[in-house]
C-alpha cells in the first residue's frame, strides 16, 4: 500500500479511504490526511512510509493520553455496571470479565439485571456455571434496582470484592429505559456504601458514527467511566473510539476480540492503531 | 442538515454570478459529507456522488433559484433509485417454504425470526421455527420462550446435535405436521470465520431456502459492505432484514449493502417486541440517511 517511492495523489486518496473505512469519521479523516499533506509541502515529509508513519504516531499520540486504573488495579470493593446498547456483547463480557478478574485475584460475583429479554437471566446462569462464578438473579420482569440491591448487599454479606452487573440492552433513544439506568448507583450505594463504582459501556466494534451518540447518551444517564469494545475479531476496525474518547474523554479499558471466556484483555492503543493500518 | 449547508454554500457562491461545474464539485463536497457521517460506505459514496454530480451538471441545477433545493431533489431521488422497493417474502415451491436467517453476532435474528413468525402467522401461515444456534448459551432457550409466548410451535434439539442435523429433522418434522413455512434462526458468526460459513452452506444446501435474509443491525459502519459482500457470496442472499432502526442511527449501511449485493430490503426492525417488523419504505429510509 505505501511500498510506492513516490508521494502522489494516489497515496493520499489511499490513507484517506484506509482511514475513512476504519469508522473514524469523516471530518477526523479528512483533517488527518490534510495536516499530513501540509507536512508534505512543507519538506517534513518526503515518501509514502512517512506520511503513513506520521499518521500512525498521531493516532497513536490521541489515543495515549488515557492511563484508566483498570478494575484490577482498583483497591477495596467493586461494582461495576455493563451498559449499552442491543446485542453489543454485555452478557458476554461479563461473564469474560468475571474470570478475567479471578485469574488476577478478585472474588466476583454476577448480577442477572436483565429481567426484560427472553432467556437473558438463563444466558448469563450458564455463564455463571461456566466460571464457577454465583449469579444473582431476580424474577424475570422485576425490577433493575431490586437485582442490583440484593447482588450488591449479597457480594458484601459473602465477601466478594466484585459484583458485575449485567443489565438489559437499550437503545439510547428510549428515555425512560435510560432513566431506569440512572438510579443504578444510587442503589449499589445503599447497599453498600464503600463500594466503588464503574460503569462501563460495551460497544460493538462494528458500529459507525452513532457510537459517538451512544457514547454521550449513556454518559448522561450512568456517568459511564470507560469503553469495552467488543467484536474486535471481526473486520471492523473500531475507528469511532478516536471521537469518543476526543469529545467525551472516555478512553478504552478492555477489548473483546471473540466469543470464548479468555477473549478479553486491556487495551493496548498501540497494537490497536497497528491494526487500523493492516 | 443537508438543505441547510448546500443553501449556505451556493448563496456564497451565487454572489458571483452565475453557477459553475466548480461550484457543484464545492456542494458534492458536503453530499459526501452528510453521506459518509451517515455511515454510507465510502467507495459507495464515491459511485453515488459521482452520479449525483453528473445529474446535477446535466439537469436545472446551474440555472435553478434554489439550487440546493434541486440538489437535495436529486439526491433524494437517487438514494430511492438506489434502495429500490420494498419486496415482499418469497415462499415458493414445495411446502414448507424455508427462510434462513444469517448475520454477524447480536445483529438480532433470533428475535426477528420470532417477529416473522407472527407475521407469518397473521398472513394464515403456519411457521415452525428451528433453533439452529447450539452455540450461544440459551439461544435455544431464547427462540423456545418467544414460541411460547407467541405460540409458534418451536423445533429444537438442545444443544447437544450439530445445526445441519437439527435443520434437516426439523423439515422432516414441518413436513410431517403439515408446517407451511419454517424459520431458521442460525448461530451469529463472522464473514471471516470460515467453518461457520461453511457450516451455513452446508445448511443452505440442505434446506433450500426460498429466502436467506442477512439481518443487520442500522448502526453498522463502514464494514456493512465486507460483511454482505461476504455473505452473499457463501450463501447467495435474497433480501435484507435491518434492525434496531428505532435508534437514531441514519442506516447508511442499508444503501452500502444494497449497493453492493444488489439484495431487497425486504423488512426493518423497529422494537424489541415481536410486532415490530415493518415494511420497508425507500422514501422514509431515504429521509432518514440524508438526515
Ligand atoms: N465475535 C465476537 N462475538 C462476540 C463478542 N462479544 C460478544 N459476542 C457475541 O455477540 C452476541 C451478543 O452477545 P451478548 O453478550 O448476548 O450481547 P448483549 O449485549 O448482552 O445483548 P442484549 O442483552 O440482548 O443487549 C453473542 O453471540 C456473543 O457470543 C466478541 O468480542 N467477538
Ligand atoms: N430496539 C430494538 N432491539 C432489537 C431489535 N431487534 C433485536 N433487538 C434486540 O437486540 C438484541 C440482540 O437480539 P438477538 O435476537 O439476540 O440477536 P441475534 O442476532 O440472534 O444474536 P446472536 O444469536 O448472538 O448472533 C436483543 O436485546 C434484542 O431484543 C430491534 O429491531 N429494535
Ligand atoms: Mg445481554
Ligand atoms: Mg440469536
Amino acid at each position: 500500500l505505501f511500498r510506492r517511492p513516490v508521494l502522489d495523489e494516489s497515496t493520499w486518496d489511499e490513507l484517506t479511504q484506509l482511514l475513512m473505512e476504519s469508522d473514524i469519521g469523516p471530518s477526523r479523516a479528512f483533517r488527518l490526511v490534510e495536516h499530513a499533506r501540509e507536512m508534505v509541502e512543507g519538506e517534513t515529509l518526503k515518501t509514502p512510509v512517512e506520511a503513513e508513519t506520521a499518521l500512525r504516531r498521531q493516532l497513536v499520540e490521541s489515543l495515549g493520553a488515557a492511563e484508566p486504573m483498570l478494575l484490577e488495579d482498583q483497591p477495596g470493593r467493586l461494582a461495576v455496571h455493563m451498559v449499552g446498547v442491543n446485542g453489543s456483547g454485555k452478557t458476554t463480557t461479563s461473564a469474560k470479565l468475571s474470570a478475567y478478574l479471578r485469574h488476577r485475584g478478585r472474588s466476583t460475583l454476577l448480577a442477572a439485571a436483565d429481567t426484560f429479554r427472553a432467556a437473558a437471566i438463563d444466558q448469563l446462569q450458564v455463564w455463571g456455571e461456566r466460571t464457577g462464578t454465583d449469579v444473582i438473579a431476580g424474577q424475570q420482569g422485576s425490577d433493575l434496582g431490586a437485582v442490583v440491591f440484593d447482588a450488591v448487599h449479597a457480594a458484601r454479606m459473602r465477601g466478594l470484592d466484585t459484583v458485575i452487573i449485567d443489565t438489559a440492552g437499550r437503545l439510547h433513544t428510549k428515555t425512560n429505559l435510560m432513566d431506569e439506568l440512572s438510579k443504578l448507583r444510587r442503589v449499589a450505594t445503599k447497599a453498600d456504601p464503600d463500594v466503588t463504582q464503574v460503569a462501563l459501556l460495551v460497544l460493538d466494534a462494528t458500529t459507525g458514527q452513532n457510537a459517538l451518540m451512544q457514547a454521550k447518551r449513556f454518559l448522561e444517564a450512568v456517568q459511564v467511566d470507560g469503553i469495552i469494545l467488543t467484536k474486535l475479531d471481526g473486520t471492523a476496525k473500531g475507528g469511532v473510539v478516536f471521537a469518543v474518547f476526543e469529545e467525551l474523554n472516555l478512553p478504552i479499558w478492555y477489548v473483546g476480540s471473540g466469543e470464548k471466556l479468555t477473549d478479553l484483555a486491556p487495551f493496548d492503543h498501540l497494537a490497536f492503531v497497528n491494526a487500523l493500518f493492516r | 442538515n443537508l438543505t441547510d449547508r448546500l443553501t449556505s454554500i451556493f448563496s456564497g457562491l451565487r454572489s458571483k454570478g452565475a453557477l459553475t461545474e466548480q461550484d457543484v464539485e464545492e456542494a458534492m463536497r458536503e453530499v459526501r459529507m452528510s453521506l459518509l457521517e451517515a455511515d454510507v460506505n465510502f467507495r459507495v459514496v464515491k459511485d453515488f456522488v459521482a452520479r449525483v454530480k453528473e445529474r446535477s451538471i446535466g439537469g436545472d441545477v446551474l440555472q435553478s433559484l434554489t439550487p440546493a433545493q434541486q440538489v437535495v431533489k436529486i439526491v433524494h431521488e437517487e438514494l430511492v433509485a438506489l434502495l429500490g422497493d420494498a419486496a415482499p417474502l418469497r415462499l415458493d415451491g414445495q411446502p414448507p417454504a424455508v427462510i434462513m436467517l444469517a448475520g454477524l453476532q447480536g445483529s438480532g435474528k433470533t428475535t426477528t425470526a420470532a417477529k416473522l413468525a407472527l407475521l407469518l402467522r397473521k398472513q394464515k401461515q403456519l411457521p415452525l421455527l428451528v433453533a439452529a444456534d447450539t452455540y450461544r448459551p440459551a439461544a435455544v432457550d431464547q427462540l423456545v420462550y418467544l414460541g411460547k409466548q407467541l405460540d409458534v410451535p418451536v423445533y429444537s434439539e438442545g444443544t447437544s446435535s450439530k445445526p445441519p442435523v437439527i435443520v434437516a429433522n426439523a423439515l422432516r418434522e414441518a413436513r410431517t405436521a403439515g408446517r407451511t413455512v419454517v424459520i431458521l434462526d442460525t448461530a451469529g458468526r463472522l464473514h471471516v470465520d470460515n467453518a461457520m460459513m461453511e457450516e451455513l452452506r452446508e445448511i443452505g444446501a440442505l434446506s433450500r431456502p426460498s429466502e436467506t435474509l442477512l439481518v443487520a443491525d442500522a448502526m453498522t459502519g463502514q464494514d456493512a459492505v465486507r460483511v454482505a459482500e461476504q455473505f452473499h457470496e457463501s450463501v447467495s442472499l435474497t433480501g435484507l432484514i435491518l434492525t434496531k432502526v428505532d435508534g437514531d442511527a441514519r442506516g447508511g449501511a442499508a444503501l452500502s449493502i444494497r449497493q453492493v449485493t444488489g439484495v431487497p430490503i425486504k423488512f426493518l426492525g423497529t422494537s424489541e417486541k415481536p410486532d415490530g417488523l415493518e415494511t420497508f419504505h425507500p422514501d422514509r429510509l431515504a429521509q432518514r440517511i440524508l438526515g
